[in-house]
């Protein structure tokens, strides 16, 4: 079955979207079916795949909240092999509504079990917090992919998300661990982004990708137009670069 | 008394603490005397003035669930007229204790009145949601400050924000109000920076500040040496920025 992998940093901007969003066009493009479920009621992935944020009769709200199978508001995308969940605005009630919800952490594990076989690869895309969707995205996935920013913030918050992590693993999922980590948006002419790499690769040892995402206008350009990057700037650093991140996730799992 | 203004954009990583640290520090530098609040469980704020994350005695969390007397924890910082109600660790709990207790969205309103005279600038910083520390915020506040990342994606989030702003302007805090915009990690060199801006400025008519803050490298450095802008490099692009957008502020408010 496929592999669920929780794009997750509770730190805001650090790529979490963008990385979901090529990563997932890029293992379409190498001919690995892939579900992205966007998680997060900003509904950036969803529209980085120019799929509108706007009402749908049913969704991923209704799939959370009332046991509508999720099978049924899967979207296509333009690019081959890829499917979205998408996010809408609904999605941001869901918070508040799932605080009192039975088996509250467990709702998006139950309704993606019968997804699973059907895909290679599943990937939630996260709000900027460790609240209950992202609580819920935790308990459904295998492991984690850790985007993280080469600034100094994005390394104040990682041991907050450890200790998250580590909450879920003892009470709702003990099968989770960390993936894979990810540098973002690295700038090679600065000390700081050297400095943040070094740090990340000490306190992950190991779980950091190879792969350095390069920080690139056309890939801050590329969701206006709707697009990942691998339709809007196809030969460019930053497509590149997650071709490049795509190859390791595969080789991982193997 | 005190102009109190909350930071706030759900959207994460467009800069609100680093505009809520250095707007505090050019306040305190314009002889204002300022408190910054820092309502982030991450922190960020208040590592950027050098002060420690960790646990303390009594904290904002014990201040906004138990009524202890917000003086008891201002802190002061190196800049002459600027001080901290620092973040604590245990802040991250608050956000689902708040929900079950009374009158929750009126705390922090409450722990700030007998405050609000003894500073021209009360300014707080929000996390990346519209979860109910965010709303204690709004309704504490007198105007909002909207930082705006020049990229698209945090065009996405505009229509939400405003949302949440009318709700609580109708059932919490009527004379709430767009205080002002201010546009952040501005690149003159991309067509994408100066579409937001002019994007930004139709949608917020007039509300926008004319100080557009640049992107330096020197402002994501400074708060790895815990420092606000204009202690670690004062004579920069950076700290001009904030220089001009705090008399902006200040020229709004009087
Ligand atoms: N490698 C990159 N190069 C240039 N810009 C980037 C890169 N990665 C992301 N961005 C831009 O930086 C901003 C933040 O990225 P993104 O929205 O993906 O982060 P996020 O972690 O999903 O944010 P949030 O916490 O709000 O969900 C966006 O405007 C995005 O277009
Ligand atoms: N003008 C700027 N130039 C360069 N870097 C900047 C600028 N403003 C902010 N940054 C950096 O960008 C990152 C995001 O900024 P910041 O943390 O202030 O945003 P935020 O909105 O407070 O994030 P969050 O949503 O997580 O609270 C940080 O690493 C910060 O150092
Ligand atoms: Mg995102
Ligand atoms: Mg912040």
């Amino acid at each position: 079955g496929a592999r669920v992998l929780a794009v997750v940093n509770q730190k805001g901007g650090v790529g979490k979207s963008t990385t979901a969003v090529n990563l997932a066009a890029c293992l379409g493009g190498i001919d690995r079916r892939t579900l992205l479920i966007d998680l997060d009621p900003q509904g950036n992935a969803t529209s980085g795949f120019g799929l509108n944020v706007g009402q749908r009769k049913t969704c991923v709200y209704d799939a959370l909240l009332s046991d509508i199978p999720l099978n049924q508001i899967v979207e296509g995308t333009d690019i081959e092999h890829v499917f979205v969940v998408p996010a809408t605005i609904q999605l941001a009630g869901a918070e508040i509504e799932l605080v009192s919800a039975l088996s509250r952490e467990n709702r998006l594990k139950n309704i993606l079990a019968p997804l699973v076989s059907d895909y290679d690869f599943i990937i939630i895309d996260c709000p900027p917090s460790l609240g209950l969707l992202t609580i819920n995205a935790l308990t459904a996935a295998d492991g984690l992919l850790i985007p993280i920013q080469c600034e100094y913030y994005a390394l104040e918050g990682l041991a907050k998300l450890m200790d998250s992590v580590r909450l879920v693993r003892a009470h709702l999922n003990p099968a989770l661990e960390v993936f894979g980590v990810v540098m973002t948006m690295y700038d090679s002419r600065t000390r700081l982004s050297q400095q943040v790499v070094e740090e990340v690769r000490d306190y992950f040892d190991g779980k950091v990708f190879e792969t350095l995402i390069p920080r690139t206008v056309r890939l801050s350009e590329a969701p206006s137009f709707g697009q990942p990057i691998t339709a809007y700037d196809p030969s460019g650093k930053g497509a590149e670069a997650y071709r490049s991140l795509a190859n390791e996730v595969v080789l991982r799992v193997d």
